[in-house]
């Protein structure tokens, strides 16, 4: 089975919310996004890894439109206790850029290539969430441009053409 | 502009491992891949949130068939000293719930009402990544039945019928 390689795709008009110490139990995950809900703002990326054994504690970020971070980051203090996670932290100058295709999980060369093209381009990974259709990495805004110009160069593709590159 | 939900997909084929401890810099993501790529193994989701301020580290997740985990483990061994990686965990008792559908980005009563379906049933969320067309969480593979069958439940969802669910 091939993967396809459709385009990369970038997006400078997030910004990140990272939700520190989220106690790691049933409910929680709930409470954080009903409240955003409840204020009507749009989420985009939502990641969250294990917790640690230690703590208990785990943390959950999302991104979203920057325009709407003080929304956000205002109803999540309010229910800060309630919920009872440590702390927020707000950081508009983020970058996302992911590779768009498909079949692209039987071919783990795809993603040892994504993520050597942003190495090349000495861009930190800062956040990373995938699917057989879609790989995303968060990025520092300021790097977004090489990012994008160094993951076409790794696979070929070319801004002018617009046609998928078969990888495999 | 709707939101619309196709369906609920499960999976209790795979298995889980996290990298802990990964230096935050360029390149370490490239090489973790590049070895499982040379291993020759299939990844599906894979899921690093921000590294900690104070020390400069985060944790690497992917998911891949349970038969692959020895390998997996394995490979990611052999360049834990060049790496630089604190340890590993695996983990063969996962269950991946995923709602699948379109325009969810615009609607984050979506991701709320898909996170307190998973807390109604006391189902815990170890692990969440989302796209517009797909959240998808890890949980306890014995768990996994009741998660699905909550979330069905919380968007009149029905197994015999094949439409998808218009949602806003
Ligand atoms: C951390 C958060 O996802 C929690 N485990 C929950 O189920 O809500
Ligand atoms: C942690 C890992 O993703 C690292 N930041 C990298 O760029 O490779």
């Amino acid at each position: 089975e091939q993967a396809i390689i459709a385009g990369v795709a970038h997006d400078r008009s997030e910004a990140k919310i990272t939700v520190v110490g989220v106690p790691d139990r049933p409910g929680v995950a709930a409470a954080i996004f009903q409240t955003i809900a409840d204020a009507q703002i749009n989420i985009d990326m939502i990641v969250q890894n294990v917790s640690a054994a230690a703590t208990g504690l785990t943390d959950i970020s999302f991104t979203l439109p920057k325009a709407e971070g003080k929304d956000a980051t205002n109803a999540l203090q309010r229910v800060q206790k309630e919920i009872g996670f440590q702390s927020l932290l707000f950081d508009d100058t983020i970058g996302k850029v992911s590779l768009v295709g498909a079949g692209m999980r039987s071919h783990p060369g795809v993603s040892a290539t994504f993520f050597a093209a942003l190495a090349e381009a000495n861009v930190n990974i800062e956040m990373i969430t995938t699917s057989e259709i879609r790989l995303s990495v968060v990025v520092r805004e300021k790097d977004l441009d090489n990012a994008v110009r160094s993951i076409h160069t790794a696979f070929g593709l070319d801004d002018s053409n617009n046609e998928a590159v078969v990888y495999g």
